[in-house]
């Protein structure tokens, strides 16, 4: 898309263009675009070749090394997922349980959406697909005390890991983060160093508002570690630059689809080579 | 806030006195940056900026109002001239039953807004029907089940099939003999880019020739909304919009991308998760919260 001409204004509008309707944000698009007339100013970059290197080894550099997710410390491994409505928590818990039972590991899920219609059936399915064991109450019931039962029978049975599946919540829900502040002090009486992972679920194809729901999650439980889910459409999912400038947070994996195996970790360079695409 | 931005811009400016076009074009500036931040589309804004500009350069600045505020009021004026519709209301079929078709993209809240829909029916005193339509999600057919049993209305489903276009034939057959007069079709969610999923969807449309093909969007979709509504509304044609998640923080320029890009009108927004949390569209909600 940028074939090899010399630089112009056109040529650095072109880049915001790109940056911003793949989610950057106007105000990281204008940042980074502003970096590179800079460069082209002092005579770094010359041709726009040189531009579309410069910008990839920036964007690369903003993300920094890929963290990938990591069985650590003693077992269980409990991993809290949590995250607004839709965007591929139950499905990206599926694909972790897979994944980590391809490795050799036993896992158990934990059904702690008793809130939504049909959210401990659909994780039923999930877990007789992947092998996984299920630990679920009665629709309705208390999600804290799933997730805890579902530790101890992890404990008890010497499960590698335990993958807690929790109900769509908007961050602007006080009471609803406050239920999952509860969910979490309760998963440490289990065990005082769990949950070893909280995952924020944010979907691709949301905006500026991914970076709100990373704040006030990280706010109320502190965030270890992110998933994209639906980078198979044709979202970009630009706005983890603004998030890994903010707060530091990585992100994990990445969901290119609806099936089981459709998981992979997060590429830093992969994913750059894709926002140019 | 942004009137406090364009006060600022305008502070030279006094009482009497036209709207300068570079004290416009400063204004712009912000205006330009408010939208993007809101997710409004790159280019539904650079359109929309350049229509403000006519608007606003040489207009002669009220009394009433501060420059900034005019300048906000111009703009919040064309969103809601913008965002608005005439033709907001479910179209009923002149032979029931009427059939109304629910699309878009994964976890958009299609499910969800079909038994919210069909609520909405109940209490106007029609008979709808649910159908379950979505065969591959997994508990798909359970979650639609389990809202219909709360409603207490039927869901149409079948656990033998994995044709949705069959499952909708049958759904209508059935409507007709129990003589519900709305039929409500919950898809499964997919992307505009899986060309079998399109013309799944495009097969049920031939054979149940649905009043209404209904894009439930995310309140929350950043610049994909104009790609995946231009295409959803380009290979299947869309009759409306429902955007949902609006009680959530989002400031929802996708609101406005995907009513410019399809110029079909939003219906309804989905303002929470229980079943009663629909209300009709209202523009100059959404143009204030756009505008942050
Ligand atoms: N194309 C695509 N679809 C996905 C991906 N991940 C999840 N989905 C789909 O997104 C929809 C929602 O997924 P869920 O796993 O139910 O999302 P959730 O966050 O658990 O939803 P709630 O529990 O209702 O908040 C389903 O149709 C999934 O199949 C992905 O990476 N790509
Ligand atoms: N807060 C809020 N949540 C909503 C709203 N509408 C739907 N949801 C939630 O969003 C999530 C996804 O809703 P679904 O109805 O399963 O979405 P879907 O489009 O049918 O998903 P797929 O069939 O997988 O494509 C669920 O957790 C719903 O409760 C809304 O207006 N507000
Ligand atoms: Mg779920
Ligand atoms: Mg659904």
């Amino acid at each position: 898309v940028l074939l090899n001409r010399k630089i112009d204004d056109s040529t650095l509008d072109e880049i915001e263009e790109i940056l911003i309707t793949s989610d950057v944000g106007a105000e990281s698009a204008t940042e980074i675009a502003d970096l590179l007339r800079s460069k082209v100013r002092a005579g770094e970059i010359r041709s726009s070749d040189d531009v579309t290197t410069c910008l990839k080894g920036e964007m690369t550099a903003l993300l920094g090394r890929s963290q990938p997710l990591v069985l650590f410390g003693e077992r269980p491994f409990v991993i809290l997922t949590v995250g607004v409505n839709g965007v591929g928590k139950t499905t990206t818990i599926g694909k972790l349980a897979s994944r980590f039972i391809a490795e050799g590991n036993s896992v158990i899920i934990a059904a702690a959406d008793t809130f939504r219609a049909a959210a401990i059936e659909q994780l039923e399915i999930w877990a007789r697909r992947t092998g996984a064991d299920l630990v679920k109450h009665q629709s309705g019931s208390d999600p804290a005390a799933v997730a805890f039962d579902a530790v101890e029978a992890a404990k008890s049975r010497g499960t590698d890991v335990v993958i807690i599946d929790t109900a769509g919540r908007l961050h602007t829900k006080s009471p609803l983060m406050e239920e999952l502040k509860k969910i979490n002090r309760v998963i440490k009486k289990a065990l005082p160093d769990a949950p070893h992972e909280i995952l924020l679920v944010l979907d691709a194809t949301t905006g500026q508002n991914a970076l709100r729901q990373v704040r006030i999650f990280n706010e109320a439980v502190g965030i270890t570690g992110i998933a994209l889910t639906k980078l198979d459409g044709t979202a970009k999912g630009g706005i983890i630059f603004a998030i890994k400038k903010e707060v530091g947070i990585p992100v994990r994996l990445i969901g290119i689809g609806e099936g089981v195996d459709d998981l992979k970790d997060f590429s830093t360079e992969d994913f750059v080579t894709a926002l140019f695409e | 806030s942004l009137s406090d931005k364009l006060d600022s811009i305008f502070r030279k400016l006094k009482g009497r006195g036209l709207l300068k076009e570079e004290d416009v074009d400063a204004a712009l500036k912000e205006i330009r940056l408010a939208l993007l931040e809101a997710d409004v589309n790159f280019k539904v804004v650079k359109e929309f900026i350049r229509h403000i500009r006519e608007k606003a350069v040489g207009k002669e600045v009220l009394e009433s109002l501060s420059p900034g505020q005019q300048v906000v009021k111009i703009v919040h004026d064309a969103l809601c001239e913008l965002l608005g519709a005439t033709n907001t209301r479910i179209q009923l079929a002149p032979n029931p039953p009427t059939v109304i078709m629910m699309i878009g993209l994964q976890g958009s809240g299609k499910t969800t807004t079909t038994a919210k829909l069909a609520r909405f029916f109940k209490k106007e005193g029609r008979r709808p029907l649910l159908v379950a339509a979505d065969l591959q999600r997994p508990a798909a057919i359970d979650q639609l089940a389990t809202l219909g049993k709360q409603l207490d209305l039927p869901v149409f489903l079948s656990r033998e099939t994995k044709d949705p276009v069959a499952v909708s034939e049958e759904a209508l057959k059935r409507a007709k003999l129990d003589g519900r007069d709305i039929v409500l079709i919950d898809t499964a969610g997919r992307l505009h880019i899986n060309e079998d999923l399109m013309v799944e969807l495009k097969r049920i449309k031939e054979k149940v020739s649905p009043r209404e093909i209904l894009l439930v969007a995310d309140a929350m979709t950043g610049q994909d909304a104009v790609t995946m509504a231009k295409s959803f509304n380009d290979q299947i044609g869309i009759d409306g919009i429902i955007l949902t998640k609006m009680d959530g923080d989002a400031r929802g320029g996708a609101a406005l991308s995907i009513r410019n890009i399809t110029g079909k009108p939003i219906k309804f927004i989905g303002t929470g998760e229980k079943i009663d949390m629909i209300e009709p569209f209202y523009p100059d909600r959404v143009a204030g919260r756009i505008l942050g």
